[in-house]
C-alpha cells in the first residue's frame, strides 16, 4: 500500500517523462528534517554522489550502498543555533555549506571532509543578519546581509579545507536582495531578486551593479531560481510564493520572463501552473535546467517542464503526511522528495 | 516576443553595461 501511495500520478496528456521511485532513505534519528541536497564525496580514490540531509541540530552525509540502500557516513553536530538550509557548492567535492539561524540566517558554516587525514570538520564562514545565500561555481559563495545603515553583498571563496581570507564585495542595490542566481554561460554575471520585486545584475569580476529591472506588479515577491542569456535577452525563471490565482494563468508556480538588459523591458515567456482540478499553492521548490519541482500546500510535489509550461508529474502526499522538500540532485535526472520525519525518496525523472 | 516590445537588443549587453556602469 505504501509503495502504491508513493507512486507518481500521471497527468492527462503526459508523455514519457515520469518519476520512478528508485530508493528510499530513512533516518530514524532525525528529529525534524529541514533540508536535503547532494554533494560529491571523494574518499580513498572513490568519488560518489552522496545525499546530505539536515535536521535542526545536525547534518548527515549518506553514501549509496548496494541494492538501492543508503548508509550514513558521518553526522556533523551543530551548536544551539538551528540549521535552516543546506547551501550546496556546485562542481565541488567534499565541501558543503549550511545556513543557521532562528527566523533569519545568522550564520553560515562550511562542512568538509579532508581526504588527507580522513577527517570531517566544520568552520565558521560568516555571521550577520543574512538575507540570501547561494553557492557559486569555482568554490565561491555569495550572500547579502543587512546592518541598520547598509546592505553588504559579499563573495567568499574556499580552498579545499577552509574559507579564503579575502572576500570581494559587490555594489549593493538600495533594496534588500532576497535571492541569487548565476547567469548560465556568462562566467562573470550574477543576478538577484529584491524585496521590491526587481531584478538586479552584477559584474562579478568588477563588482559593478549593472542594471536594475522591475518584474512588474502582477506577481509580488518574485524569487529567482535560474538565469541564462540567449540572443541578447536575459531569461529568468522566477517563483512567486505569494501569487494569487488568476483566470488567465491559473495558479502559477513558476514563470519564465525574458528581459532586455539594455532597455529593462520584459515580457512573459511561459507560465507553469497546476493543471485544472488540482488544488494547492506553491510552498517551496527547485529548478534545474528546464525542470522545476515544487511542494504544494496540498502536501503533494508537482514537476513541470518549464519550456512547455506543463506539469508532467504529481507525487501525491505520502501516507499519513505530506512532502516538505523537493530538490533536484546536482547531477543526473534525480528528484529528492523529503518528508519532515527525515524520510527522503529518490525518483528518477 | 518581438524586438519592438523589448526595444533594441544587443548581443553584447553585458560588456556594454559594464562599460557604462559606475566603477
Amino acid at each position: 500500500d505504501v509503495a502504491e501511495q508513493l507512486t507518481p500520478v500521471l497527468l492527462d496528456g503526459l508523455r514519457e517523462e515520469t518519476l520512478q521511485l528508485e530508493s528510499k532513505l530513512e533516518d530514524s534519528s532525525s528529529s525534524c528534517a529541514v533540508d536535503v541536497s547532494t554533494m560529491w564525496w571523494e574518499a580513498a580514490g572513490c568519488r560518489e554522489l552522496c545525499v546530505v540531509t539536515a535536521c535542526e541540530s545536525s547534518v548527515s552525509l549518506w553514501k549509496p550502498l548496494a541494492s538501492d540502500c543508503w548508509g550514513k557516513v558521518y553526522t556533523w553536530q551543530l551548536g544551539e543555533i538551528p540549521v535552516i538550509q543546506i547551501v550546496p557548492l556546485p562542481d565541488t567535492c567534499n565541501l558543503v555549506c549550511i545556513a543557521l539561524g532562528d527566523l533569519e540566517i545568522g550564520e553560515i558554516r562550511l562542512l568538509l571532509y579532508s581526504s588527507e587525514n580522513d577527517s570531517f570538520k566544520q568552520s565558521l564562514v560568516k555571521t550577520g543578519n543574512i538575507k540570501a545565500v547561494l553557492g557559486l561555481k569555482d568554490r565561491r559563495l555569495v550572500s547579502s546581509s543587512r546592518t541598520v545603515q547598509e546592505q553588504q553583498v559579499e563573495i567568499v571563496s574556499f580552498s579545499e579545507t577552509r574559507r579564503s581570507k579575502d572576500g570581494q564585495t559587490l555594489m549593493p542595490p538600495e533594496e534588500t536582495v532576497l535571492a541569487f542566481a548565476e547567469v548560465e554561460g556568462m562566467r562573470d554575471a550574477l543576478l538577484g531578486t529584491t524585496a521590491v520585486n526587481s531584478i538586479v545584475v552584477w559584474n562579478l569580476k568588477t563588482g559593478q551593479l549593472l542594471k536594475k529591472m522591475h518584474v512588474g506588479y502582477s506577481y509580488p515577491a518574485s524569487i529567482c531560481h535560474r538565469a541564462y542569456s540567449d540572443s541578447g535577452l536575459l531569461f529568468v525563471v522566477l517563483s512567486h510564493p505569494h501569487a494569487k490565482e488568476s483566470e488567465s494563468c491559473g495558479n502559477p508556480a513558476f514563470r519564465v520572463i525574458a528581459f532586455n538588459p539594455k532597455t529593462a523591458r520584459s515580457t512573459g515567456v511561459m507560465f507553469s501552473s497546476l493543471p485544472p482540478g488540482h488544488a494547492g499553492r506553491y510552498l517551496e521548490g527547485d529548478v534545474k535546467d528546464a525542470s522545476a519541482a515544487a511542494v504544494l500546500t496540498s502536501g503533494a510535489v508537482a514537476v513541470w517542464d518549464l519550456l512547455l509550461g506543463r506539469c508532467t508529474a504529481l507525487l501525491p502526499p505520502p501516507p499519513a503526511g505530506s512532502w516538505a522538500l523537493a530538490r533536484w540532485a546536482t547531477t543526473g535526472a534525480c528528484l529528492l522528495a523529503g518528508q519532515r520525519d527525515g524520510t527522503v525518496c529518490l525518483y528518477r525523472y | 516576443c518581438s524586438e519592438s516590445d523589448l526595444g533594441p537588443i544587443s548581443l553584447n549587453w553585458f560588456e556594454e553595461l559594464s562599460a557604462e556602469a559606475l566603477p
